[in-house]
């Protein structure tokens, strides 16, 4: 995946994701895709979230799960969820949970109950910051003041690293893919660098969805595991998701 | 260095979206959060059903290749259907009435619901 959290030089706020998914599950020959990825795309829907006739958050997601994977706050916030690859990964939180060890949060549970619960920026970030985890994570959160954007990478047990936006140094925006910040990605998947060329290509004062749009359907960063682009903007609410398609010649991620 | 063979110049005119890189819009649908949550998605699930069945039968297919005999099939089926009684509360009841309303083995849509964890290392 990939998620980036933008502001423009008003100070208002921008935040997108490409859902990439189904590495190694079947290659399909003939249309020279994954074969998972291509079967997702028709699940994906966007979803209002609703309690007395009133929107509580919107989504972009998959038919058939519950958990959240991009979502929208009206008025307060903005999260996605990469995923954090380690040793000590889900499979581990998923042992515990047989048996019997059931004091984490599943990963998307968790992001489905701040989105539904949270009221502010603030709430979501401390809520995303100190709950115990079943998998590591990526959280990429943005807001509705001049800011409010960071991404928050965790592991099982704790925060490692919050990154957040700040203007005042130059940093206008912020790129997640599935690496640590403080690494270099894998030498076959670098798909940060290309997004961050790109997004200074563009520049601050250029920012919005479209251009954000831009950014992610340049390949690598859109590749043969991209489901969906999903552009999301927290004043109004908006969301908006397309169902992409990498023809070749096209990284297979 | 060297450069990546499948990295482009960066797109400038890619919105709105069309072209060969655009495969669609996707449907909207409301999700009434006052329903019990087993009848929350039964609208959407029932709409998704086919493609639901579609992917969730490529997948069994994947893990029948790595396990072939049918008995450890069937436990491991049954051992991801307890694993849903064990979720929290509106999601176990919520992938209930998903499983339900699909007409697809609870344990099925417990394993989809738990990609996640799954799939990070």
């Amino acid at each position: 995946c990939t998620s980036i959290v933008a502001e423009d030089t008003t100070g208002k706020l921008y935040h997108a994701r490409n859902l990439d998914f189904g590495l190694f599950l079947g290659w399909d020959i003939k249309n020279s895709s994954w074969t998972v990825t291509k079967e997702l795309k028709p699940l994906m829907v966007s979803v209002d979230f609703q309690r007395n006739n009133k929107t509580v958050f919107k989504s972009s997601n998959l038919a058939g799960y519950v958990g959240m994977i991009s979502g929208v706050k009206p008025g307060a916030f903005s999260l996605t969820l990469n995923e954090r690859f380690s040793v000590d990964g889900g499979y581990i939180g998923l042992f515990e949970w047989i048996v019997g060890q059931r004091d984490g949060w599943w990963m998307s549970f968790l992001t489905r109950n701040v989105l539904e619960n949270c009221t502010s920026y603030e709430d979501a970030k401390d809520r995303l910051v100190n709950s115990k985890l079943l998998a590591p994570a990526y959280f990429i959160l943005g807001g509705m003041k001049s800011g409010e954007g960071c991404i928050i990478t965790r592991s099982r047990s704790a925060t490692l690293d919050i990154w957040p936006l700040d203007t005042k140094k130059g940093i206008w925006y912020l790129v997640e893919t599935n690496y640590d910040r403080w690494k270099d990605p894998f030498v076959l998947d670098n798909r940060r660098d290309p997004a961050m060329k790109c997004l200074n290509q563009t520049m601050q004062e250029n920012i919005s969805l479209p251009t954000i749009y831009n950014v992610l359907s340049t390949k690598p960063v859109l590749n043969k595991l991209t489901v969906s682009t999903t552009l999301l903007e927290v004043s109004d609410g908006h969301i908006e998701t397309y169902l992409r398609d990498c023809p070749d010649p096209c990284s297979p991620w | 260095s060297a450069k990546d063979p499948f990295s482009e110049e960066c797109k400038i005119h890619e919105y709105p979206p069309s072209g060969p890189t655009y495969k669609g819009n996707v449907p909207k649908y409301i999700i009434n959060l006052d329903l019990p949550p087993s009848e929350r998605w039964v609208k959407l699930v029932t709409d998704k059903k086919a493609e639901l069945k579609i992917m969730i039968f490529s997948l069994k297919g994947m893990l029948k290749a790595l396990i072939h005999n049918k008995k450890y099939m069937a436990a491991l089926e049954n051992k991801l259907a307890w694993l849903g009684t064990t979720l929290p509360y509106p999601f176990d009841e919520e992938i209930k009435g998903i499983a339900s309303a699909a007409d697809i083995p609870l344990g099925d849509i417990v394993v989809f619901n738990i990609f996640y964890e799954i799939f990070t290392v």
